[in-house]
């Protein structure tokens, strides 16, 4: 079960960092926590699902986290 | 395909390049060729120039960094970022990274040199991501031929958007990528798959599985890198969890994602094909009889997988056995008690204990759109 958090807290990771980083995420280094709907997390979590032609769900899903961890191109996915 | 914000273009047609420094992962001529080729892609389609310089300043600067390199986007090791570039401009302007973290190579092994470079180039001539999953600006990384990049209709007519035509009388096209929506969507191929079905067109995969409403359209190369595009016909050979690929008179088979060494082979030596048999259109197997039918033209043939011969008696024609669904067909696959042959845009539902077709649908009709 620990495994389990720690694994979560991980993958929030990824999401937090992949979204500052492609989708101008913006959290001044605070570090998200599953907070419920209408953050700017979920947000542009479905801009990114959107994007990818992925299911827009607004939640770090496995297919989300699958296409988080594809080698990519440093360029945001949307302008800056 | 999307313009940067703001539409930076260089307002020059002939641009220059210069390589400011070599990964120690390539020979220096190995580099070179992979630059060279990757600006050819956009040169092909736009009417612009690219010439390598080694004296002065160049449009674009193309140099390998390992982690922060000072310019607010560091680099993040092996993996993940592969590279980046800047949009059209003075100095560091047009200027394309690449993440030495990485291990560069010229064939199929991640990273090729040369399909990342191709990406990061409509970067430096103002193109930013598209969405379009077959499109060269797709941000992810997808093995594809290393051989021969094409660029999609989607990246075509994005470079043109900001350059306009080339000069060649000849206005090169790419392919599209499948919508599975799409009302005139037609397919080369189509198989079950361990309970899943997935069609094949052009490059691509739609894979449709039961316990998911949309289709995923990506890659062939993505399940089974070995494999060319356009793939004519395929079945699946359930009692023993094999795939066959047909692409003319060659086939490849599969188990899972996997293809089995010493594929391709012949499909005349291995199922007695005659010589007259160019390619397979369609195929199907019946678990129950271990029967393969193979459809070619107007006619069709039928393979016992347990005595691995063609049955005597064979080719007979296809309207005799199958009236109804027409004498030439794209795709076939069967599910439960039913067959759908595809033909077009067109799928006929045929019953084969009655010989009779009881339904024409879309041929797109399993994608629920």
């Amino acid at each position: 079960f620990p495994a389990h958090l720690e694994t979560e807290q991980q993958d929030l990771e990824i999401v937090q960092n992949y979204l500052e980083k492609f989708y101008d995420l913006k959290t001044e280094g605070v570090k998200i926590s599953k907070k419920k709907d209408s953050s700017p997390v979920v947000e542009k979590l479905k801009k990114m699902q959107k994007f990818f032609g992925l299911k827009v769900t607004g939640k770090p899903d496995l297919e989300t986290l699958k296409m988080m961890k594809n080698p990519r191109c440093g360029v945001p996915d949307v302008s800056k | 395909f999307a313009i940067t914000e703001g539409n930076p273009k260089w307002e020059k047609k002939n641009l220059t390049y210069s390589i400011e420094n070599y990964t120690p992962d390539l020979a220096k001529e190995d580099v070179d060729n992979a630059i060279r080729k990757a600006f050819k892609v956009w040169s092909d389609v736009s009417p612009l120039t690219f010439t390598k310089i080694s004296q002065g300043e160049a449009d674009i600067k193309i140099s390998f960094y390992y982690g922060d390199h000072y310019d607010n986007s560091p680099f993040d090791g092996p993996n993940g970022i592969l590279a980046h570039a800047f949009q059209p401009g003075p100095g560091i302007g047009g200027d394309a990274h690449f993440d030495e973290g990485e291990e560069w190579t010229k064939d199929h092994r991640n990273y090729n040199l040369y399909r990342v470079a191709a990406h990061e180039f409509g970067h430096s001539l103002g193109l930013s991501h598209s969405s379009d999953i077959g499109a060269l600006m797709f941000p992810s990384y997808g093995f594809s031929d290393t051989n021969d990049i094409q660029l999609s209709q989607d990246d075509i007519n994005g470079i043109q958007a900001i350059y306009g035509p080339g000069n060649n009388p000849i206005q090169p096209t790419g392919p599209t990528t499948p919508h599975a929506c799409d009302r005139k969507l037609t397919f080369d191929a189509a198989t079950t798959i361990r309970g899943e079905k997935i069609f094949f067109k052009d490059r691509f995969y739609l894979r449709k599985n039961p316990y998911d409403s949309e289709a995923e359209v990506n890659f062939i190369s993505l399940f089974w890198p070995s494999l060319p595009s356009g793939i004519e016909a395929a079945y699946e050979d359930a009692e023993r969890d094999l795939v066959k690929f047909f692409k003319g008179n060659k086939y490849w088979v599969t188990q899972g994602q996997y293809v089995l060494p010493g594929y391709p082979k012949s499909i005349y030596s291995t199922f007695g094909f005659p010589a007259t048999v160019k390619k397979i259109d369609a195929a199907f197997s019946d678990g129950y009889t271990g029967k393969t039918y193979f459809f070619v033209e107007n006619k069709y043939w039928r393979y016992n997988e347990r005595r691995r011969s063609m049955d005597a008696g064979y080719p007979k024609l296809i309207t005799n056995d199958f009236p109804g669904i027409g004498s030439k067909v794209d795709a076939v696959i069967n599910d439960n008690e039913f067959l759908y042959f595809f033909s077009r845009t067109r799928q006929f539902k045929f019953e084969p204990q009655n010989k009779r077709v009881v339904a024409v649908l879309k041929a797109n009709s399993w994608f629920n759109c």
